[in-house]
């Protein structure tokens, strides 16, 4: 969804 | 996952694993900065508070736990190892902390994905990372001396640095929607660090090779 940002980089 | 994110985790990885076990291995730590590696250690705890939260894959999270783990034993090793303390430039190295931290935390309070503690910490990791090398730059400028164990990690560290440039390229091109400035720039100005720290290195290589030589 659009109100979680993830980081999918270390 | 690509190359080039795959080869600059790597390369961070050894980077990290590589001082970890020298200073373990040779008992010393002269040459390398204690407050550079606290800032790291403080970069990769502010960074991964999504550890327990968030769950990306298992190599993330694994990948997670051996920077947490490894950063945080440097800095046991520096300040409590009684053999490996005693190798450290304690007094050439005397950046403090607080004139890097604090700017970032300011700059990750304006600038941020989002306005949460987690985001703000994110951001704050990612600005401090950037300049967390310069306590190193000003330690090895003082004792213009670089052995090999420093040599190696900065030698790894550029590698990182370089690599992720190319990872972030290539998912620009192949990745819709995949655009984050605040990643983008503090990893560039991180990388021009390095560009200035390698010029360093490379001269004091090469005065020391010129000191060797029959005048």
């Amino acid at each position: 969804d659009q109100e979680r940002v993830v980081h999918d980089e270390l | 996952m690509n190359i080039f994110r795959l080869a600059g985790d790597m390369t961070h990885l050894m980077s990290v694993l590589v001082l970890l076990l020298k200073i373990h291995t040779i008992k010393s730590c002269a040459g390398i900065s204690l407050k550079t590696q606290e800032l790291y250690a403080l970069v990769f705890a502010t960074r991964y508070l999504d550890i327990f939260t968030d769950f990306i894959s298992v190599y993330n999270t694994i990948m997670k736990l051996i920077f947490l783990g490894s950063s945080f034993s440097i800095v046991w090793y520096m300040r409590r190892h009684k053999l490996v303390r005693r190798s450290y430039d304690k007094e050439q190295d005397t950046f403090r902390h607080f004139f890097l931290v604090l700017p970032c935390l300011l700059l990750a309070l304006v600038m941020n994905e989002k306005f949460t503690f987690k985001e703000v910490m994110w951001a704050f990791s990612l600005y401090l990372e950037a300049v967390a090398i310069l306590p190193q730059l000003v330690l090895l400028q003082r004792t213009k001396n670089i052995d090999n164990l420093t040599g190696q990690y900065v030698f790894l560290l550029g590698a990182y640095r370089a690599f992720y440039i190319f990872n972030w390229i290539y998912r620009y091109f192949t990745e819709p929607h995949y655009v984050h400035w605040i990643t983008w720039i503090s990893g560039l100005v991180q990388t021009l660090l390095y560009a200035d720290f390698f010029y360093y290195y490379f001269n004091s290589w090469k005065n020391n090779v010129k000191l060797h030589l029959p005048a």
